[in-house]
């Protein structure tokens, strides 16, 4: 019986929350 | 081994204590070498990437949001204690694109290059319909006002001749018809009782700069000028350290001396 080699995935990096927060507001 | 995935650069979140000591910096980069306009705080971290440098040290490449404050740029007051230009006032925003190096735990600006832009006119009318615009600073009202407000004030003033440097804010408001001006003011070797010749006047070698506001109201068949100039502690001309020198200065901005450590503002004198 053939099968696929077990393929472990790739951590996927969580992206980083930007744009950053608003200190005064935003025009 | 699987060769490693994943960008060259580190990902680091733009609200991270790290990134905002590098957007400091750089803020204070950039108000360090206005000699017009208005000095800047920080607002928003757009984006952030840190990439390593070889042989040592990392470098921040960074897209920030600032806005227009009300100190001047040669006004000494740290930005810190400085009022965000409010929307009412019709707000200025930056967009910055810095490098930063961090080498030994110390930032180090390598380029910077910002642009400034004023909010919209619909902007501002929609939070604020009878708030008078920004003028364009070239428009004969708004020279005419500047110049009519320095010569008042070089009239009542005891002390030195003040020439204009330049006009940095401008509103034209309808009712009453009057013009709101805001201009920077440097001292000459001239007493202001005793000038015939503004030409001949030249810049004291202690560079002495003031900061006026002034409404002119038209009435008719004259004018009446309301000015009032605050005059900065003088500002030794100190060597500063330069950054790359590929690297250009904020747009509309030149290199100028660092204010002094201890700012102190004299006045305001008001006429």
């Amino acid at each position: 019986k053939v099968v696929q080699p077990g393929v472990v995935a790739a951590v996927s990096p969580v992206a980083p929350p930007c744009p950053g927060r608003i200190r005064h507001f935003k025009i | 081994a699987p060769p490693a995935i994943g960008p060259a650069y580190r990902e680091l979140n733009c609200d991270d204590p790290e990134t905002e000591q590098a957007a400091l910096v750089a803020v204070d980069y950039i108000n360090k070498h206005l000699s017009r306009g208005y000095k800047h705080t920080l607002n928003q971290i757009d984006k952030v990437k840190v990439w390593p440098r070889r042989p040592m040290g990392e470098v921040f490449e960074m897209e920030i949001d600032t806005l227009e404050t009300t100190c001047h740029a040669l006004d000494p007051t740290p930005v810190v204690n400085c009022s965000v230009r409010q929307l009412t006032q019709h707000a200025v925003e930056g967009d910055c694109d810095f490098r930063v190096l961090k080498q030994d735990g110390q930032f180090h600006v390598l380029f910077a290059k910002c642009d400034s832009s004023p909010d919209s006119a619909e902007d501002v009318l929609k939070v604020c319909p009878d708030c008078p615009l920004l003028a364009p600073l070239n428009s004969t009202k708004v020279v005419h006002a500047a110049e009519a407000a320095l010569r008042t004030f070089n009239a009542h003033s005891n002390g030195s001749y003040f020439q204009l440097v330049d006009v940095s804010r401008a509103q034209l408001v309808p009712l009453p018809v009057s013009t709101y001006v805001e201009f920077a003011v440097a001292a000459t070797d001239c007493v202001a009782k005793e000038v015939t010749d503004p030409a001949k006047c030249n810049l004291l070698a202690e560079q002495q700069y003031g900061f006026c506001k002034a409404t002119l109201t038209e009435k008719v068949g004259g004018e009446d000028v309301a000015v009032t100039c605050a005059v900065f502690q003088t500002q030794p001309v100190l060597p500063q350290p330069q950054p790359d020198t590929n690297a250009p200065t904020p747009v509309g901005a030149s290199v100028v001396p660092a204010p002094p450590p201890a700012p102190m503002v004299v006045g305001p004198l008001v006429v």
